[in-house]
């Protein structure tokens, strides 16, 4: 019964998380040696109890890791619309960026999860945004063939102008 | 009990195997 947080919380063990947590509440912002917090791991892992739970106790959404990974990016690399939901409704940044020059909305598209890339837009994902190297959503979508997501740029698009 | 570890999250490489715009 020795395994972290970070570990406890990726594998859904939320009541252990909790126990772990009324022992020593400063684990809620513990960071591995990536700067990843339990937030991340339980939104990378699609763990949706442990991200309301890690929320409701005082969890940092906004943290981002070494490389400026965040929960919303693994959330939505992830495909994990619920979490991604939970987190903009924090007030997270829809737009943060990584080292990568990766978005939520880049890495949804990458993940090819249309009902990600749809919650992303809805809360005013820039649709601009380039990756590092020079791919905007839709050339992303355009380029890897994923007529869904593209359907769903277009759709933004048109209803932008 | 055997204690199973997940592996660090990562993020993909965005536009791994494409071409270069």
């Amino acid at each position: 019964d020795s395994l972290s947080i970070h570990q406890l919380a990726a594998q859904g063990e939320v009541l252990q998380v909790a126990v772990r947590l009324s022992k020593d509440v400063s684990l809620l912002s513990k960071q591995d040696e990536r700067g990843f917090t339990p937030l991340m791991w339980a939104s990378a892992f699609g763990e949706k109890t442990v991200v309301d739970l890690l929320l409701e106790k005082g969890a940092d959404p906004k943290i981002v890791a070494r490389d400026r990974e965040s929960a919303l990016t693994l959330a939505s690399s992830g495909g994990y619309v619920d979490i991604i939901e939970v987190l903009l409704r924090r007030g997270v940044d829809v737009n943060v960026y990584d080292w990568n020059g990766g978005t939520p909305l880049l890495y949804a598209v990458r993940g090819n999860h249309v009902k990600c890339v749809e919650a992303l837009l809805a809360k005013g994902a820039d649709i601009t945004t380039e990756s590092d190297s020079g791919y905007s959503a839709m050339a992303l979508a355009v380029a890897l063939g994923y007529k869904k997501i593209q359907k769903v740029l277009e759709d933004h698009i048109l209803r932008l102008y | 009990s055997h204690l199973s570890l997940y592996t660090s999250p990562s993020l993909p490489n965005i536009t791994l195997g494409l071409p270069a715009t």
